[in-house]
């Protein structure tokens, strides 16, 4: 690390971990079908059925395929266990955001400063493990992190222009320990930035998709100036040539998935193409979202030939 | 003035835009919610990707197979080397240009892989992955050039950049006066769009295995049933909250990148795209690929 002037042993391992989504108000034996949310009179009368009734019951750890989010102590047993079985063993963690609840209880919707108050506690707890505890310098981490912004991660969901507006300005606030210091500035407008992971070598960069998603309401295509997209594929384009230009290697992270159900055509092709002429250097990209495993192969050279079709 | 103005608003939101959006944040919302047609997704995912490239490279394969033969034929039929040379060539080129179907390691390089990853939100059960890296000979590797330009430096100037870009005039508004007959000029490159790379740039390291190429993948999961047994049979047992929670609580492997039945050597993009073609060709392959894709929770679509 150039800046702190030490060395680390790589192991030529990374994590990518993704969508959280820690609900505060989920309660264990709470009612599945209140979303695991407490509701008082349902909550009693349920627990009094006895243990036949316990799979409608929201159990300690979360309930798969349930539509209850996350409890906070799936989080917690979640990132300590990382703490303790993998921690020592990899070189940078890929974290693609969404770190609050959905908004999908009528009864409590969430607010503003609830998705900046879970995202600073989810914010911390990385910090936490993956910072080096030898110094007091809060930017010098063992492991080095690349958080990037989930549709969930900005009020109201999905929606989120370009910036400085408060919402860039409050998760700058939050990412500070974890954004290069050059890049604050670039960071307020778009919340995009390069993270080099192995200095010299290998970087990564946190892409802020929602600039290229469909379901933002701010977002039209990419083909306008003053669309915050097409700045950001300006910002993109620029910063894969220096790459280039430095020899270095690179990850695409983000939490939207850059295919044509997520992103605006004009976006997905241009996004598309700017990933296959940098085949040289990109090494892959890794996103979350949907929260299925799986992949998807995008053909660079079809969003060419769509891309030359419109002109 | 308001009808005035809604009619202007009609106008900029053509009714499929508002319909794309509509369906995108539909979608947006349902992620937080119970999962349904998740089977049809990912049946769609085969049908639309996976198939087009099954179909691309049994095309480049079978042409690789007639190019082969016929060039058995000509070893055969001919002594002299020399002129068997002159032939092979000849047919080759005649051959590819004929065919204009791109060979499969046009295909490979043609794509990129987007590797969506399963969450810690219980939708299925929780996951997240561990990816390996080949790092063999980083030390070999010529050290960090210190003649560019410091990043705070880039990234000032780059802002400048940009900034000069945004306030010249707009690819689009360029296009519309060219539409309006208006005298615009010459239109401007449109810098959101890439030039093609440079041939003397080599393929890195998700085409061509070398430093940095993913080699392998482990995914981990957390069964979430068997979690909840376990802690509340060691709560019946007398142990307390927290001790309980600490041992009924792991992360296991799920599967990793080189297990059967589509087990992968490497993770290049020509390796996802092989297991992509497997996939549509074996239905026990596409099952556990399902299985995967649903973190082993005994998702399906009833």
């Amino acid at each position: 690390n150039i800046r702190t002037n030490s060395h680390r042993k790589l192991h030529g391992r990374f994590l990518h971990i993704t969508d959280i989504h820690p609900d505060r108000f989920y309660e264990e034996n709470a009612s599945i079908d209140n979303l695991c949310h407490p509701d008082n009179e349902q909550s009693k009368h349920q627990n009094n059925r006895g243990k036949d009734q316990l799979s409608s019951l929201a159990p300690r750890f979360g309930k798969a395929m349930s539509g209850c989010d996350a409890p906070v102590d799936l989080m917690e047993y979640t990132l300590k266990w990382i703490n303790e079985t993998l921690r020592d063993h990899i070189d940078f963690v890929i974290w693609t955001g969404d770190n609050i609840r959905h908004d999908n209880d009528r009864q409590i919707p969430r607010t503003e400063s609830q998705i900046f108050e879970m995202n600073e506690i989810v914010s911390g707890k990385f910090r936490d493990i993956f910072e080096n505890k030898r110094t007091a310098d809060p930017r010098d981490f063992d492991i080095e992190i690349v958080p990037s912004l989930g549709n969930n991660d900005v009020f109201p969901h999905n929606m989120f222009s370009l910036g400085p507006t408060l919402q860039t300005r409050e998760m700058f606030k939050i990412w500070d320990v974890f954004i290069p210091q050059e890049q604050r500035r670039w960071f307020d407008r778009g919340v995009t930035y390069l993270k080099e992971v192995i200095p010299g070598k290998l970087a990564v960069i946190s892409i802020n998709t929602l600039y290229l998603y469909k379901a933002n309401p701010l977002v039209d295509n990419c083909n306008s100036k003053k669309e915050p997209g097409y700045q950001l594929l300006l910002w993109l384009g620029y910063t894969l040539e220096e790459l280039r230009q430095r020899n270095m290697k690179v990850w695409l992270s983000g939490h939207v998935p850059p295919i044509l159900k997520n992103f605006d055509k004009s976006c997905y092709d241009k996004f598309t193409l700017w990933t296959h002429e940098y085949r040289d250097i990109i090494v892959g990209g890794v996103y979350g979202h949907m929260n299925m495993d799986h992949f998807i192969p995008i053909d660079g050279e079809q969003a060419r030939r769509d891309l030359e079709t419109l002109e | 003035d308001e009808t005035f103005w809604f009619d202007e608003l009609n106008e900029k939101q053509k009714p499929l835009d508002i319909y794309n959006y509509a369906e995108a944040a539909s979608e947006a919302h349902m992620m937080g919610a119970k999962p349904v047609n998740k089977v049809s997704y990912m049946t769609k995912v085969k049908e639309e990707y996976y198939e087009t490239i099954q179909k691309e490279l049994k095309l480049a394969y079978t042409q690789e197979n007639i190019y082969d033969e016929e060039e058995e034929e000509i070893t055969e039929s001919d002594d002299s080397i020399d002129l068997l040379l002159g032939k092979k060539k000849k047919k080759k080129g005649n051959k590819r240009k004929k065919g204009r179907n791109p060979t499969k390691d046009e295909i490979y390089e043609k794509y990129s892989i987007v590797n969506i990853a399963g969450s810690v939100i219980p939708t299925f059960n929780p996951s997240f992955r561990i990816w390996e890296y080949n790092i063999s000979g980083i030390n070999e590797e010529t050290s960090i050039n210190q003649n560019y330009q410091p990043w705070d430096e880039f990234f000032a100037d780059l802002e400048v950049k940009i900034d000069n870009e945004l306030s010249s005039s707009d690819p689009n508004e360029n296009s519309m006066n060219i539409m309006k007959g208006k005298k615009g000029g010459k239109k401007k490159p449109d810098k959101t769009i890439p030039r093609r790379k440079p041939s003397e740039y080599p393929l890195g390291p998700a085409y061509v295995e070398q430093l940095f190429s993913p080699t392998k993948f482990i995914e981990y999961y957390a069964d979430l049933d068997q979690i909840n047994k376990d802690y509340l049979s060691l709560l019946q047992d007398g142990k307390d909250k927290n001790r309980a929670a600490d041992e009924a609580f792991k992360f296991q492997v799920e599967y990793t990148s080189d297990d059967k039945p589509y087990s992968m050597k490497s993770l290049l993009v020509k390796d996802f795209l092989n297991v992509a073609v497997e996939l549509c060709d074996d239905s026990t392959e596409w099952t556990t690929f399902l299985d995967r894709a649903f973190i082993s929770s005994g998702y399906s679509d009833d």
